[in-house]
């Protein structure tokens, strides 16, 4: 990354696009959320917060947004379609400091079905960078090379490179961390807008997350998934949820039969990364979001048959995946395709867990929790001993809830 | 064997070159041209900067991604960012 050598030296600052594209498909609303989640992708790395002012706000924002075209009073004139498509101006006191420019003669697009057009989003990440003090980078994922190179995806679940972290976290610093800070794979990609319902479907009610009591827990790929009956929530590595709403659990997971409304515990398999499903005695294998064959029996994993499971999860340490039911639990060595002899084995192996966990997983830090009602208990990385002061409340940490006021003591196991 | 490129194609990649900040921009006073060792390098550091191979001349890859769509911000801060704020003062 390079720096300008620039930065704002307040934490909160202000933003307003003070004209819209002329020509553009996109409405008003749809150019203002994208500048709102441009800002915020920059935002929850480094604390900074972004406020919109309103058109008759007595101050000019700080970051002035502005479709314009040709020679339009300053130093970059824009030049037509294709070439220059936009800048923005590098921190500091002049009143142009931070404001950003986009050629109205650009067709501006989002979510382009036909791959015509310039991602307005991609290009407002970019130019936010330089309002906030960062240069072009040539690291190859950084959103920060000056080429165009295409959509960056959703802008809900749009993450900046590490490259781009780092800079921008070397200007403002960043936001206290979590136990999830290192993505180590491309996050799955957003489901596709849902359909439409049908005007006499019946609409599901919304489970609270805050109740805690979830199906299964799972660390996929670095964000960690929450399943509750045919719902499920996605916290970010940044510690944020993608949506305080859950998701629909077949809207995501494509070829996952509707029969299957409750997923029982799920984990990401090492080595190949896909991602099992399980529910009753079978479980489902997915590459992805997609279906992968047959749904297949327990007993392939080393159960007995009939036998389901409360939790799974594949513990990094030794690199096999354990099962858990009840007070006991199995251990399958995935390198060799066959569950470990010895086995089943009393659960108080691991020291302070609660028997029969919602789930269990392991953090992107290597810390293993488990999951029960309300609760976690934290296993520190390469531990079988759960911390002193296990167990604790899940939602202020987890779920973005508000932590109880008269916390009921948890139940020890 | 690579084609040479064409005197517009120089042309126009000096242009690009200077107006990015991987050469000075000329003296206003001055017809001034760049020596042939400076253009040389200054397009290395483009193709280093863009991925590309470094061969120091404008090559086909080279030209195609001067022509693509970009930010109108110099890619190397310095000189030509500190003339254009010198430009804007004035004006």
């Amino acid at each position: 990354y390079a720096l300008s050598g620039s930065m704002w030296r307040k934490r909160t600052l202000t933003w307003r696009v003070r004209s819209f594209p002329q020509s553009s498909a996109l409405t008003q609303e749809t150019v203002r959320t994208l500048m709102h989640h441009a800002l915020t992708t920059w935002g929850v790395e480094s604390g900074l917060k972004f406020q919109e002012l309103v058109s008759q706000a007595p101050t000019e924002p700080d970051i002035l947004i502005d479709f314009v075209r040709a020679y339009h009073q300053d130093s970059y004139p824009f030049d037509g379609q294709g070439g220059t498509l936009a800048h923005a101006f590098f921190p500091g006191e002049h009143p142009i400091s931070g404001d950003t420019h986009f050629d109205d003669e650009e067709t501006w697009t989002y979510r382009s079905k036909d791959g015509e057009g310039i991602d307005l989003f991609a290009v407002a990440v970019h130019e936010f960078g330089h309002a906030l003090g960062l240069g072009h980078s040539s690291a190859p994922n950084s959103i920060m090379r000056p080429f165009y190179q295409g959509p960056v995806g959703d802008p809900h679940e749009y993450r900046l490179s590490q490259d781009d972290r780092e800079g921008l976290q070397q200007l403002y610093g960043k936001v206290p961390q979590t136990p999830y800070d290192k993505p180590t794979r491309k996050p799955l990609a957003p489901p596709p807008p849902p359909p439409a319902l049908p005007p006499d479907s019946p609409s599901l009610p919304i489970p609270d997350r805050c109740d805690g009591d979830f199906d299964a827990i799972a660390n996929i790929r670095g964000e960690i998934f929450f399943f509750k009956g045919p719902w499920f929530w996605r916290l970010q590595p940044s510690g944020h949820l993608v949506s305080p709403r859950p998701a629909r659990l077949h809207r995501f997971w494509e070829g996952l039969p509707a029969a299957v409304d409750v997923v029982q515990a799920a984990y990401a398999r090492h080595p190949d990364g896909r991602i099992l499903l399980f529910s009753g005695p079978r479980f489902w294998v997915f590459r992805d979001r997609q279906l992968e064959g047959a749904p297949r029996p327990l007993t392939a994993l080393g159960l007995p048959a009939g036998e389901e499971v409360d939790a799974v999860f594949s513990w990094p340490l030794n690199g096999k995946t354990y099962l858990i039911r009840g007070r006991r639990y199995w251990r399958y060595d995935e390198a060799a395709a066959r569950a470990d002899p010895g086995y089943p084995r009393d659960l108080s192996l691991w020291e302070g867990a609660p028997h029969a966990p919602d789930d269990v997983t392991v953090s992107n830090t290597g810390d293993t929790y488990f999951f029960k009602g309300a609760h976690y208990w934290r296993f520190p990385k390469g531990s079988v001993k759960a911390e002193p002061d296990s167990p604790q409340p899940m939602g202020p940490k987890w779920l973005d809830c508000p932590a109880a006021s008269a916390d009921p003591r948890a139940p020890r196991p | 064997r690579a084609r040479e490129p064409s005197a517009q194609d120089v042309s126009l990649g000096v242009d690009w070159l200077t107006r990015y900040g991987y050469l000075p921009p000329p003296h206003p006073a001055q017809a001034q041209l760049q020596s042939p060792a400076k253009l040389r390098d200054a397009i290395k550091v483009m193709q280093r900067f863009a991925g590309l191979p470094e061969t120091g001349v404008l090559d086909s890859a080279t030209m195609a991604t001067m022509q693509k769509p970009r930010c109108s911000l110099p890619d190397v801060l310095g000189v030509a960012e500190l003339v254009r704020r010198r430009r804007r003062r004035r004006r």
